[in-house]
């Protein structure tokens, strides 16, 4: 059941990779002047790590990331993803708020993040969270994305048993998945906001993971998150709770958002999208475009004052 | 394929602190082959935990003992999956 074009493809229901890299080419194809496809680099098993780019011109322009299904499980991001790429072009040109981001600056969507991850959890276990690369020295494979990064890394708050879904790896940035993103961040060079999107538990969250010192920018950081999850909650009522990862959950080393962060990305945040409901991960494929819908509230919110403050 | 049939997803409620860390004890119960699905944080906010089916008994009695609330937030994580599985294929058919 290949849809022919985006418009009639299914954001109602859950899609196997394939799906979704089609979905990709055919974004790029139907919108050349706005829409391309730039692949940072190859997962572990050797596939390739898919960014969409939405600029309408310009020169290295300041620039917003969104990224989904970093933890393969958690479909209702990589769904969302998708929607939100749909929706960014269906919007352009029309949407006052949008138009104006998009013309002085870019933003890159990385739908599916951990693909192998992804690949995995539809053809052996679904309830995978982590990349699929073996541990040297260990039967358990994988390394959970999100502590792998160079921010407070092998710290508390990660494991270092490979069997653990929060094992850290090896070294920071071991995992291609991590140091494709960590390279090309470096060589783009002017990110202004960073949003990487985790479900489940409805959380709005901002640095630090790894240490109790406060953010410079909190007080900013807290406001903006304020803002952002109100809007949230005006559409369907999804309560979000928010503040800093250390505050609001718990001790997270070698975090994305934290390296971002410290590499003066100041808009970094990482969402935990629903459920709070009775379904965890399996969250029913009926709540992918509500939950998708009110997360683009906030993400507006978000992408609306990186544009209205720039540094 | 991994399957998961009788494998139950507990919401844990802790009343304090100490109810939280015997509730984190459990993180270090490597036999029990726990899957956290919300990690623990603090008292107001519930922990899940899918428990697999050979371990559901040790973990329960392990927290009524200790007088912890729990309920059972997916009685059976296959079932759940089995529906998932249906409605992507009937819906790719459509």
């Amino acid at each position: 059941a290949e849809p022919r074009n985006t418009d009639s493809f299914d954001f109602s229901r859950y899609h196997s990779i394939s799906e979704i890299y089609s979905f990709q080419d055919m974004l790029v194809a139907e919108n050349p002047n706005l829409v391309s496809k730039v692949v940072i680099g190859q997962s572990y098993e050797g596939r390739p790590l898919n960014v969409l780019k939405f600029s309408t011109g310009g020169t290295n322009r300041p620039a917003i990331w969104i990224d989904t299904g970093i933890h393969s499980r958690e479909w209702v991001t990589q769904a969302s993803g998708t929607w939100f790429a749909k929706k960014i072009v269906t919007d352009y040109g029309r949407d006052p708020a949008v138009t104006a981001i998009l013309n002085k600056m870019d933003i890159f969507l990385e739908i599916v993040t951990n693909p192998d991850g992804y690949f995995y959890t539809h053809t052996s276990n679904r309830m995978w969270r982590k990349t699929r690369k073996p541990n040297s020295g260990s039967s358990c494979v994988g390394v959970d994305p999100n502590r792998n990064w160079d921010a407070g890394f092998g710290g508390p708050g990660a494991s270092s048993n490979p069997c653990s879904e929060t094992y850290r790896g090896p070294r920071a940035h071991s995992e291609s998945e991590v140091k494709s993103i960590v390279d090309f961040v470096k060589s783009h060079g002017n990110f202004k906001a960073f949003i990487s999107i985790h479900s489940y538990s409805q959380m709005l969250l901002y640095p630090y993971g790894y240490t109790t010192t406060p953010a410079k920018d909190q007080a900013e950081l807290h406001n903006l998150a304020q803002r952002a999850i109100t809007d949230l909650a005006s559409l369907y009522g999804t309560r979000y709770r928010f503040g800093s990862i250390i505050n609001t959950i718990y001790q997270a080393s070698g975090g994305t958002i934290d390296w971002t962060y410290n590499q003066g990305i100041k808009y970094s945040y990482t969402f935990e999208l629903r459920d709070t409901g009775r379904y965890g991960f399996i969250l029913p494929a009926n709540q992918i475009i509500p939950t998708a819908e009110e997360t683009w509230l906030a993400l507006m919110d978000i992408m609306d004052h990186t544009f209205k403050n720039p540094y | 394929k991994e399957t998961f049939e009788g494998h139950q997803v507990l919401r844990i409620v802790a009343k304090d602190d100490v109810q939280l860390s015997l509730i984190k004890d459990l993180e270090d119960m490597i036999e029990f082959e726990l899957d956290f699905w919300r990690g623990v944080t603090d008292v107001a906010t519930p922990v899940d935990i899918r428990v697999p089916m050979h371990s559901l008994q040790s973990v329960k009695i392990y927290l009524e003992t200790q007088d912890v609330e729990y309920s059972i937030m997916i009685e059976d994580l296959q079932v759940l999956l089995d529906e998932e599985q249906e409605e992507m294929e009937s819906a790719a058919r459509v």
